[in-house]
């Protein structure tokens, strides 16, 4: 079903516009608000999607024994700690965002970091 | 990860972004599809940031994530972020911050430009002066002809290099996940296809429904591919459309 590499192009034409279900929904982020009510509804409206890329993450790290379970356990303990030394407004959004989804602190916070897990 | 910006022949500039994300994170052999991948894709959206009622910019999120990978403001300048993988990557990055104090999240530094920057050359400058935790290419685009670029940073501020569009040959410039002066690795080399699509579109082709096709195309397109955004700075315009890879398809 894969080409074995390298592979060969094959420059597609016409393919644009693609049919409308593959179109993203659009949100309004207000940055008048207060940084820990500016995610409110798309983080209640996301909330599962969100819980299950955490779930997936977290998974992927604890296979590859980057991030055991026991260093999740105390990234929810410490979450409320590890938070503060982000800097503001993220600080205050993350806290939005983990009461609008009921998701813990810590599992956000690591979301928001893991281009930097990921890179090594 | 393929970032373009091409400039049409009436000069106006059009950034179009392709994001894999995903590798070696779970790969189900049913579906034949990468386990995170699928997960962000449901989470993507458009984000219309706004102050006073006026849009300040727009951008591309999965939900939950407050920092920009792609995002434009209007009339100002693009901006997309691919990934560099290094050595000396994140984890040493975060022990650095730890230890001295030094150092910024990818994704706030974006945020930030995003949301302060009032130019092309405020953003270079923004995403150029500031120690990162862990290293990344920035493909930034302004407002005027040829005003574009590739930014490859290290975690540290020495290494910065900045790759224009004039150096790049001429009406557009193009990144994957590679530094432009090496070959990319043989069994992921998107830019050599990349290249050869641009180039049988042809400058005329520059714009909207070019540039999809382009990141439509295998192995541009991949099994890692969650969405394709679609910018352009004057008009602040910015579409995003989900990304799904039919067999015979490349695992990345």
């Amino acid at each position: 079903s894969a080409q074995v590499p390298p592979y060969t192009e094959t420059c597609v034409h016409g393919t644009y516009p693609p049919k409308p279900d593959r179109k993203v929904p659009e949100y309004i982020i207000n940055l008048d608000l207060p940084p820990s009510q500016r995610w409110n509804q798309l983080a209640f409206d996301k909330r599962n999607e969100i819980r299950s890329i955490i779930g997936a993450f977290k998974g992927f790290l604890d296979d590859f024994g980057l991030l055991p379970k026991e260093v999740i356990y105390l990234l929810d303990l410490l979450g409320p700690v590890l938070v503060d030394t982000l800097p503001q407004p993220f600080r205050d959004e993350i806290r939005g965002i983990s009461n609008a989804t009921g998701i813990e602190i810590g599992e956000i916070t690591l979301y928001n970091i893991f281009y930097e897990l990921f890179t090594v | 990860c393929t970032s373009v910006i091409a400039e049409s022949p009436t000069g106006k500039l059009y950034h179009a972004r392709n994001l894999d994300f995903g590798l070696f994170m779970g790969w189900d052999i049913k579906n034949r599809t990468w386990y995170i991948t699928e997960k962000l894709r449901p989470a993507i959206v458009n984000l219309n940031w706004q102050r006073g009622g006026k849009t300040v910019f727009k951008s591309v999120n999965y939900a939950g994530y407050l920092g920009i990978l792609t995002g434009v403001s209007p009339g100002k300048f693009t901006l997309s972020m691919n990934e560099r993988f290094k050595l000396d990557g994140g984890y040493i990055g975060i022990i650095d911050l730890i230890l001295t104090g030094k150092g910024m999240w990818m994704g706030f530094l974006t945020r930030n430009t995003m949301e302060t920057a009032q130019s092309f050359s405020e953003a270079k400058k923004m995403l150029t002066s500031k120690q990162m935790i862990a290293p990344a290419y920035f493909i930034l685009g302004g407002n005027q002809s040829r005003e574009a670029c590739v930014i490859t940073r290290n975690r540290e501020l020495n290494g910065t290099d900045i790759w224009q569009m004039a150096d790049a040959g001429g009406w557009y410039i193009l990144e994957t996940n590679y530094d432009h002066w090496v070959a990319p690795l043989f069994i992921d080399d998107r830019r050599t296809p990349a290249n050869k699509c641009m180039r049988n579109m042809k400058q005329k082709g520059a714009g909207i429904a070019g540039l999809f096709d382009v990141l439509s195309s295998k192995p541009v397109l991949n099994k890692l591919t969650t969405y394709t955004a679609l910018m352009q700075v004057n008009s602040g315009h910015l579409e995003t459309w989900l990304q799904y890879c039919e067999d015979p398809c490349v695992p990345w």
